[in-house]
């Protein structure tokens, strides 16, 4: 009963297909990731598009972190040692994500994390 | 985030998932938002990985990150997850990758290695259920045949449950939220009861991708957390997405 609070919850929406009106933001870009490229190649693309909003977005988590850890240490901790980890993430995803991290020129440390996220988002 | 697969009374198969993901990541009082939610947002593609010049598997994705999180082998198996808490987490599985025991998988690259390598359902669902991960998690897997419909319920080291459609029981779809099946929902967060009334108010006969992005839709199944949905039909070898809003008033959760 503590999730039938309207209008924070609603009768079950019909109609709602093809997406429309203010629930769809939008639609979303197709890209090829070619799996016969060395892994540093596969996602050149991709990531050329979206490298702002990748920036961006990793900036977000950077200000976060920072607002846990003022004196930066957690960042520095990130881009000092998770480099140093990358190479022990099996292939393909190790040599992946040093291609995304040179097309994007995000720092290694910051991509492994963005990566890793799911297993670290637990702390 | 909310996953479910469903059989239709024709015997097709349809997957369907939200993708929720930010909590307590900043609120951004201004827009009402969570701040890493919004700036994923833009970050969603879809994907379209070719060997040889033929689709080996289709995902939908955030740009940056080579693990899967929803896919679809086409005409062969969908997949996505969901998390799973346990206080026998990831970190854990962290610490034991730093002090050099290195014989888990993280989630997102075993996901991605099925999608890749898995030519089957029974195979798929083999390789998600026994590997050995870093930290929990929930699979969500359909097929291409009836009856192949599951949620993988994983500890680190174990599969601890795996609830399959059973046509005779007239379970006809399977849904996960972020709670052990057999456990009720945290009181503060049961968009599994919500999610259960509209598939059961769609029932089997008008169960389609449209209305599953209908109970998608619904909230607080839809939350401020809330960044992509993508709907898959196997058959098809269809893969979609949408990015989402949740306009005020809207669930945090």
């Amino acid at each position: 009963t503590t999730q039938f609070i309207p209008p924070y919850t609603e009768e079950c929406r019909t109609g709602m297909y093809p997406p429309n009106g203010p629930t769809f933001r939008g639609a979303v870009s197709w890209y090829t990731v070619d799996l016969d490229l060395p892994p540093s190649k596969r996602w050149t693309a991709v990531i050329t598009d979206k490298k702002t909003d990748l920036i961006e977005m990793i900036q977000a988590i950077k200000d976060l972190a920072n607002a846990f850890v003022p004196s930066g240490k957690l960042i520095e901790l990130v881009d000092i040692m998770l480099p140093l980890m990358v190479d022990t993430l099996p292939n393909p995803f190790s040599d992946e994500i040093k291609g995304i991290a040179a097309v994007s020129g995000i720092p290694l440390g910051e991509v492994v994390l963005f990566n890793i996220f799911y297993e670290v988002f637990t702390v | 985030c909310t996953s479910v697969v469903a059989e239709d009374n024709k015997g097709n198969l349809v997957h369907g998932r939200n993708l929720d993901f930010g909590l307590f990541m900043g609120w951004d009082v201004k827009n009402k938002s969570w701040i890493i939610s919004e700036k994923l947002k833009p970050l969603v593609v879809n994907l379209d990985f070719k060997r040889n010049n033929q689709t080996v598997f289709k995902s939908t994705n955030f740009a940056g990150y080579v693990g899967m999180l929803t896919g679809i082998k086409p005409h062969i198996f969908t997949l996505t997850m969901n998390e799973r808490f346990s206080l026998d987490g990831g970190y854990i599985g962290i610490l034991e990758w730093i002090l050099g025991q290195r014989d888990g998988m993280w989630m997102s690259f075993l996901t991605r290695s099925v999608l890749e390598n898995a030519n089957s359902y029974e195979e798929a669902k083999t390789r998600l259920a026994q590997t050995k991960l870093l930290a929990p998690a929930y699979f969500i897997l359909g097929g291409n045949q009836t009856g192949q419909g599951c949620i993988i319920t994983r500890s680190r080291l174990l599969s601890i449950d795996i609830l399959e459609i059973d046509l005779k029981l007239g379970r006809w779809y399977v849904l996960e939220t972020n709670y052990d099946h057999w456990k009720e929902p945290f009181f503060l967060d049961d968009r599994r009861t919500p999610a259960k009334k509209c598939m059961n108010q769609t029932t089997q006969t008008n169960i389609s991708l449209k209305t599953i992005y209908d109970v998608l839709s619904t909230k607080p199944v839809l939350n401020k957390l809330t960044t992509y949905t993508t709907l898959m039909q196997v058959s098809e070898g269809s893969l979609e997405s949408y990015i989402r809003d949740c306009p005020n008033p809207c669930m945090p959760w």
